[in-house]
């Protein structure tokens, strides 16, 4: 695990978190009830809550689908390449690519292959940017959710160790979390790409 | 779009959606330090997008295989446990095409991938040989 230059995280007066989503995209419950799940694998480990809100200019975390420059100079490319990004703490500004092709079922659809759709599973992208919004950078761990890519064809939801040791020296450790992670595997997989292979984002 | 699954994706937009702003950087599978290759100044901006090429770097890149990419190709193979050939090599550009989150891997010049890794060190010293063991 990594965090960013100083270790910028939410302070100890800002534990109880607000996020709402951008109004304009009039997402479907079904579509926030992605991004609730991924907030909640983060609170199993830290004693932070999250809670939705609806007041989206002074919520805490304001996540927004956009396309193209959206005006925090980080413009998006389209679909795939850039998929989305967020920012360290305590800006709690979370972007993502809305031109991409995003799979919204909990357990990852229908088994067909996403990398045949270019399909990106929206809660692993989910996951992965909440990181960076409590302040973590990427992980050299291939099977981490803080690794800068992730095989499309996978469902990846699950907090590594190696997430939870990072976001737990940020935050300590949530009283209740019974330390049960998923341990990095030793056998990594690589992933070559497109062309029937595993596609990452 | 918001599909439920990959098969309720239209066909059309599957098509479209094979096509990845970065596949053009496959073509420069092969090169290495010291060619000049049209378009090769992208691959740059990319890897400066990423933090893997200072952004105090002015920008105005060449299409020269040079220190700055060598450097940055590198950086790139250790962060991603690539073999560290400084070469554009079929995995290393396959990695690069990869889809990703826009956050950079490396700040200032200083790739933080690693930097969480603990350091264990355990010692147990009883009668018989003194063993030590370090997990990294």
């Amino acid at each position: 695990y990594s965090f960013f230059p100083g270790q910028p995280r939410w302070p100890e007066s800002r534990r109880d978190l607000t996020y709402a989503f951008e109004p304009r995209n009039a997402l479907t419950d079904e579509v926030k009830s992605v991004f609730e799940r991924a907030f909640v694998r983060w609170g199993e480990v830290i004693p932070l809550t999250f809670t939705r809100s609806e007041t989206f200019s002074t919520s805490d975390i304001r996540i927004g689908f956009y396309s193209g420059e959206h005006g925090d100079g980080e413009p998006f490319d389209g679909v795939m390449g850039t998929l989305a990004h967020a920012f360290s703490p305590p800006n709690g500004n979370f972007h993502l690519d809305e031109e991409e092709n995003w799979i919204v079922s909990g357990d990852g659809g229908d088994g067909r292959s996403l990398s045949e759709t270019s399909a990106i599973h929206l809660e692993s992208v989910a996951v992965h940017e909440i990181g960076h919004v409590l302040g973590l950078g990427h992980s050299s761990v291939q099977d981490s959710i803080m690794y800068p890519t992730i095989t499309t064809g996978r469902r990846k939801v699950d907090l590594t160790s190696d997430d939870v040791e990072g976001v737990q020296y940020l935050y300590g450790a949530n009283p209740n979390f019974n330390g049960s992670t998923t341990p990095p595997t030793s056998t990594q997989q690589r992933d070559t790409g497109d062309s029937g292979a595993a596609c990452r984002l | 779009g918001f599909y439920p699954n990959s098969s309720a994706i239209p066909p059309d937009l599957r098509r479209n959606a094979t096509g990845n702003v970065w596949n053009s950087f496959l073509n420069f599978t092969g090169c290495h330090a010291g060619m000049k290759v049209d378009g090769l100044y992208k691959l740059k901006q990319y890897f400066k997008h990423f933090g893997y090429i200072p952004e105090t770097h002015a920008g105005n890149f060449t299409d020269d295989f040079d220190d700055i990419l060598k450097n940055a190709v590198e950086m790139y193979q250790r962060n991603f446990q690539l073999n560290v050939t400084g070469e554009l090599d079929d995995l290393t550009l396959n990695h690069v095409v990869i889809p990703r989150c826009g956050v950079a891997d490396v700040v200032n010049g200083t790739s933080t991938m690693h930097s969480g890794r603990r350091t264990y060190e355990v010692s147990f010293a009883g009668r018989g040989p003194r063993f030590h063991a370090v997990k990294r």
